[in-house]
């Protein structure tokens, strides 16, 4: 099955 | 100070109605370029990057930058005040607990004002890079709610994928699988009734069809929404505000272990 992944793994936290 | 008056509330009505669902609370951040929202759902698979340019309000005053928490469950009961038709203005003062919401009737006869006390969010800012999408797609926001509430029926997470031949969205479960495939079109009267691709590559990405069907709750904003997918980054779904700016979605695909 496929896992959901997250925003934050995906964008800089400023 | 801060007060930007809205001709037509409605607007707002409508951007409250696209975010409560995703979001509890937002830090509201107002400048001199405008009001903006930068948010993620509480399980962080989503984001809500809201943009309301000063230009787009009758009259837009923000003397210092300010950044306005709130609850968006007691806004959106302030809003449903509103009539459809109402003038919204929102005001604060400086370093204020609170923020004013006055509603106008058309015709100045009736005047309301809520007060509503502000929160202090302490809320992560992500940077969002310009990018490159391989794919983007414009179709009708109503389309796009018929697909994502149609497929949903099916399974958890839908398939988006798009080639040079068109876009196919599907989805499969324990009652079977669904299909729908859009091709772009080759001639139309309106240009909101267009499916239009540009690709530069094929893509082909999962994502859970619970925050796709959150993120048509913004279907009524616009007649046509645009989405964006490269591989292995987060979608994005958005829709543009009339003359004043847009709100984007941005959802985290689905990934095999």
């Amino acid at each position: 099955a496929a896992a959901q992944s997250r925003i934050p793994h995906y964008f800089e936290i400023l | 100070m801060f007060e930007a008056r809205l001709l037509q509330g409605s607007l707002l009505k409508k951007v409250m109605e696209a975010l409560k669902e995703l979001l509890n609370e937002a830090a509201w951040d107002c400048s001199d370029a405008g009001i903006q929202l930068q948010a993620m759902d509480n399980s962080h698979v989503s984001l809500v990057s809201l943009n309301l340019r000063a230009e787009g309000f009758d009259k837009y005053r923000c003397d210092r930058n300010l950044s306005m928490g709130m609850n968006l469950g007691s806004m959106s009961k302030i809003l449903k005040c509103a009539s459809n038709e109402d003038i919204i203005t929102i005001k604060a003062q400086d370093n204020a607990d609170t923020v004013t919401f006055v509603f106008e009737s058309p015709d100045q006869d009736k005047v309301s004002d809520y007060e509503m006390k502000l929160m202090n969010l302490d809320q992560e800012h992500l940077g969002i890079p310009e990018t490159d999408y391989a794919c983007t797609i414009r179709l009708p926001s109503s389309e796009f709610a018929r697909i994502c509430r149609d497929l949903s029926q099916f399974g958890e997470s839908m398939v988006i994928s798009c080639t040079k031949e068109g876009v196919r969205f599907s989805a499969t479960g324990d009652i079977g699988t669904g299909n729908i495939k859009l091709a772009q079109s080759a001639k139309v009267d309106k240009e909101e009734e267009a499916v239009v691709i540009e690709m530069q590559e094929p893509v082909s990405l999962t994502f859970a069809c619970r925050y796709l069907n959150s993120f048509t709750k913004a279907t009524s904003l616009s007649k046509s929404v645009q989405l964006s997918m490269s591989p292995e980054v987060p979608l994005v779904v958005e829709y543009k505000i009339e003359d004043i700016g847009h709100v984007r979605y941005y959802l985290a695909p689905k990934i095999e272990d």
